[in-house]
């Protein structure tokens, strides 16, 4: 898909 | 935020303070890859750029702060302050091997193509590989100093924990991050060895010595 995961881990 | 992510990233604080008390207390880096820190720097680098224009919590910012600030002062007292105690003959990984798979890996495997997505994709895969200068090295050596190997167990934790923090994420939230979660798991899998020897050595009193 074109959803990029949010990126809020370290 | 959970536990296993929150003691995760706690791990790798950790890790670093260990890092940073073994140099100072010995005042040497001996024993310590270079390359494997360089890599760390380069990693957080390439993924933090997004401290200037993403907003994701006050923890979140805080800790990449220090991730950059530490792993940029660890390359100057390696380089500089300590630089006599570095041998370079030992530390001798080829990071070009790295690099070059993780560029190929990034541009094949990204959520979006544009620059932090790319940047931020190469440094999930850079950072599953960083450590492989620092075992390499700890192969060739045969040993190493006790803190240098609680070091290693820290860090090694802090990518164990995450494990069980997707698996977690996965059931809340449904969140899953296949990137982020596929390197993880090649990053874990290469300290199996070293968590090997670590507990049936270390942790028993003995000095970390690997079989002739």
């Amino acid at each position: 898909g074109s959803e990029v995961p949010k990126h809020d881990e370290l | 935020m959970n536990l296993f992510r929150l003691f995760g990233d706690l791990s790798h604080l950790a890790s670093i303070f260990i890092l940073l008390q073994k140099i100072q207390s010995t005042r040497s880096c001996r024993g310590i890859s270079f390359k494997t820190q360089a890599l760390y720097a380069t990693v957080f680098i390439t993924r933090y750029l997004d401290l200037f224009y993403e907003w994701v919590s006050l923890y979140n910012f805080t800790m990449k702060v220090f991730f950059i600030a530490s792993s940029c002062y660890i390359l100057y007292l390696m380089k500089y302050k300590y630089r006599p105690t570095h041998d370079p003959s030992i530390d001798t990984f080829r990071v070009e091997y790295l690099l070059g798979p993780c560029v190929v890996l990034a541009l094949l495997f990204h959520y979006k193509f544009s620059i932090p997505e790319l940047l931020w994709s190469f440094s999930i895969f850079l950072e599953a590989v960083a450590i492989l200068p620092q075992l390499f090295m700890l192969q060739r050596t045969g040993e190493a100093e006790t803190i240098t190997t609680h070091y290693l167990a820290a860090l090694g934790a802090y990518r164990a924990l995450y494990i069980p923090n997707w698996i977690y994420r996965y059931f809340t939230e449904d969140m899953v991050d296949p990137i982020a979660v596929t390197a993880g798991l090649v990053q874990t899998a290469l300290y199996l060895d070293f968590f090997y020897v670590y507990f049936t050595k270390v942790l028993q009193g003995q000095k970390f010595e690997l079989p002739a």
